[in-house]
């Protein structure tokens, strides 16, 4: 564990409890996509097969625990949840977001480290990953005027990846043959697809202004 | 052989 993956993973886990205080508190997800939080529980599902088989550390399997759970729990509260479920917007969050899945699969089929299961699995959930932004980032632009809490989780979830690509820099010079290309491309384009909310988050900041990206 | 190095990361 380094300083750069710990500020990864602690910046995603304020981006998730961020948007359940906002869901829970506010009993409010509007301008937040179900679409992509849909593709965070697969993500997750995914990549966590193998939480029971494998032992990392108590701080591993409790982290994969929280993600897991809050996923699910978010998901849950934007279908089920009869006050939240009114405040969120059908019409807008419209991406297909299951043809996201299907190239995401074929390619971890296709370019892997291992041909097994568990590693195809795995590899799965960090394509999907890359893009499960998408559906948020196309709701962002339809709906105008998004609120700080929407804002601040999604700058929170593009900058975790952020820290981790700090964190692979970091490994790959003080770890010998640390080397895993498949997760750090995907997780460089999953960073670079934030680019331009970066861009008009920070605009927004500085000219202290409600955050609004071009249609 | 070479183990299946444990996934480490999140």
């Amino acid at each position: 564990m380094n300083i750069f993956r710990l500020a990864g993973d602690m910046t995603h886990l304020a981006s998730v409890l961020v948007l359940l205080l906002k869901i829970h508190t506010i009993k409010s997800c509007a301008g937040v996509s179900l679409k992509t939080q849909e593709l965070y529980v697969i993500v997750f599902a995914t990549r966590y097969l193998d939480i029971f088989t494998s032992f990392v550390s108590i701080y591993n399997s409790l982290m994969k625990l929280i993600f897991l759970g809050s996923s699910f729990s978010i998901v849950w509260y934007m279908r089920y949840h009869k006050a939240v479920h009114r405040t969120y917007d059908r019409e807008q969050d419209t991406f297909r977001h299951w043809f996201l899945m299907l190239p995401c699969i074929l390619l971890a089929l296709l370019i892997h480290e291992k041909f097994t299961f568990f590693e195809v699995m795995w590899t799965f959930s960090l394509y999907l990953e890359a893009v499960a932004i998408l559906p948020q980032l196309v709701l962002l632009q339809r709906t105008r005027n998004i609120d700080n809490l929407t804002g601040q989780y999604i700058f929170l979830l593009g900058g975790y990846r952020g820290f981790y690509i700090l964190n692979w820099i970091y490994r790959y010079f003080t770890e010998p043959h640390y080397v895993h290309w498949i997760t750090w491309i995907s997780g460089l384009v999953q960073t670079l697809l934030y680019a331009d909310f970066f861009y008009y988050y920070f605009l927004s900041w500085k000219n202290n202004k409600k955050l609004q990206l071009p249609a | 052989e070479e183990h299946a190095e444990t996934k480490d990361e999140l």
